[in-house]
């Protein structure tokens, strides 16, 4: 039951998409649960509905962990989200009214095939499962493949490299998803949080290029809120700035299709470390890994409600 | 086991190219060379003073060590035996699941 969930420990996909069936259950007015889709193995691409319900115009943001399968900190802390939110909402009024100001969109885990994948044969399997006609290779990178300057630089047209941006745009049915989602309800999604894992950073736009968003004062200063309410855990540093610049060029990325689709908060998170566990970051680091995100994401979604 | 074992004796070595001509040195091997990038995504983002975090299958570290070696190129090891590594990290589940 959920209260005997560990959300100190790794969760298989099964186990994560029967706590979202529990959670849905057992807080029915604060929870909600829907399919956006199916992945390209027929999976379902659940995505839980936090906050208050009230008017049906509510401001949201987005958030979605394990688009890279291999990064398993990820949907850990997409959990640790849920279950703070719903534990601190009677006693927080910080969260309170977060949660009946907004509504939260949680997707645990994009990349539903890869990540079960990498539990099942492939640790470190990062890209998608969906087979490619011509080359034996399997998958496509979920963080190339969005409509935005797709295939340009920083993705790779092969389809055996990590950084494959896959045969189109949108061709991987768990982008595809999420995308019309996110198109759907654009008027409403006034930020997108991507979590990744590993290097200790907070990105906003542009991936693709060496330029400055529009907004830049805006979502610098937000970005500066977060990392500082990070530090205030445990003194643990994230650099931040524009992906491009303080992380690699790379195009087709999730947070330059979001910003370009009128999401003017576009944030992707590199979690913890910096190397020296990497992928393999101990059981013993979720708690204090998801607290530290849980204050920057609060501090993020706290500055959408204010005007800048 | 977990994996079956896959990954006893595999390594993560952090490399950091010192100059140009280290990059263009550590491209190549790296090209040749089947790794698993972990960071950065691709061997074409491998740049100079920017650390490379590769998994090595462990029959080919020997190999990336004398290259390294003779390139005199600047590297560590991160992790000695991935398997180990992965154990540990979800060590609580096969207790778990023996519990």
């Amino acid at each position: 039951s959920e209260s005997q969930y560990d959300y100190e420990v790794y969760h298989s996909l099964e186990e994560i998409q029967s706590w979202m069936f529990e959670m849905n259950r057992t807080h029915p007015y604060l929870v909600d649960m829907f399919s956006v889709g199916k992945s390209y193995e027929g999976r379902p691409l659940y995505v839980l509905q936090l906050g208050k319900r009230s008017r049906p115009q509510k401001k949201a943001v987005w958030i979605d962990c394990g688009v890279h399968a291999r990064e398993w900190i990820g949907p850990a802390f997409c959990q640790w989200f849920v279950k703070e939110a719903i534990n601190s909402y009677l006693y927080d009024s910080a969260m309170r009214r977060l949660l009946n100001q907004l509504n939260f969109y949680i997707m645990p885990v994009f990349n539903v095939d890869g990540y079960h994948f990498s539990w099942t044969t492939d640790r470190f399997w990062r890209k998608t499962r969906s087979k490619n006609h011509k080359f034996h290779c399997r998958g496509v990178d979920a963080n190339r493949n969005w409509k935005v300057k797709w295939c340009e630089e920083g993705a790779s047209s092969h389809p055996c490299d990590d950084t494959y941006c896959g045969p189109y745009p949108e061709s991987e049915p768990e982008v595809k998803a999420v995308a019309k989602f996110l198109r759907k309800h654009k008027k409403r999604v006034k930020a997108y949080i991507s979590i990744h894992a590993y290097a200790q950073m907070l990105l906003y736009p542009y991936s693709y290029k060496y330029a400055t968003i529009p907004n830049f004062n805006c979502v610098e200063s937000a970005a500066h809120n977060a990392v500082t309410a990070l530090y205030s855990a445990y003194g643990v540093k994230y650099r931040y700035g524009p992906a491009s610049t303080t992380l690699y060029v790379s195009s087709g990325s999730s947070i330059d299709w979001a910003y370009r689709n009128g999401i003017r908060y576009a944030f992707a998170f590199e979690l913890r470390d910096t190397g020296h566990f990497g992928f393999l970051l101990p059981e013993s680091l979720i708690s204090p890994t998801c607290t530290e995100t849980m204050r920057a994401v609060k501090a993020i979604a706290t500055g959408l409600l204010k005007k800048c | 086991s977990l994996y079956s074992n896959r990954y006893t004796g595999d390594q993560v070595f952090r490399i950091t190219p010192g100059n140009d001509e280290e990059v263009h040195a550590l491209r190549k091997m790296l090209t040749r060379m089947k790794v698993d990038f972990w960071q950065p995504n691709s061997v074409s983002l491998i740049c100079q003073n920017a650390t490379v975090d590769v998994h090595v299958k462990r029959n080919d570290t020997r190999g990336l060590r004398a290259h390294l070696k003779q390139e005199n190129i600047h590297y560590g090891v991160l992790i000695s035996n991935l398997q180990k590594e992965i154990e540990k990290q979800t060590g609580s589940h096969s207790s778990r699941k023996r519990r």
